[in-house]
């Protein structure tokens, strides 16, 4: 009952938190030419458990702000206008938190739950996984 | 000095689930 494909059906959380999971999941969203939502989610993990002082953490946010948010790419395309412009403000000014990515953040999973992740337990990828 | 790249990486792999 237990079994880790018990387990990735029950959430994406928990699909997310496995390691195989996650990688098949990766696997799958490659080929749907939509892996940056994916990776945009766990820098948005990383980012939360970095530490503020460190001078590295500010490059880290323009960093994810440059590559996923700033350009047309199809994270900023599922992020509410409002969610970019608060981010693209809080780089500006340098005012740089632990929590600034979580609203965009909670956008991309609320959008991978609804498609990405149902689409994924149907695909013949984790069909043939199972 | 680490490229962006880098420190984007190192972000996100630092937030990939670990092996069991």
């Amino acid at each position: 009952p237990d079994s880790p494909l018990a387990r990735w059906t029950k959430s994406l959380h928990s699909l997310l938190g496995d390691q195989d999971g996650a990688h098949l999941f990766r696997t799958f969203l490659e080929r749907e030419k939509c892996v940056d939502t994916l990776d945009f989610w766990f820098a948005c993990n990383g980012f939360r458990q970095m530490d503020l002082q460190d001078t590295k953490t500010l490059r880290v946010a323009k960093a994810i702000y440059k590559r996923y948010i700033e350009n047309n790419s199809i994270v900023a395309k599922q992020l509410k206008p409002a969610t970019k412009t608060y981010i693209r403000d809080s780089i500006k000014k340098q005012q740089i938190d632990s929590a600034m990515f979580d609203q965009a953040q909670t956008e991309i999973q609320a959008t991978m739950e609804e498609n990405a992740y149902q689409m994924f337990l149907t695909s013949d990828i984790y069909l043939e996984y199972v | 000095i680490d490229s962006e790249d880098d420190l984007l990486q190192e972000c996100i792999s630092s937030a990939m689930p670990k092996k069991k």
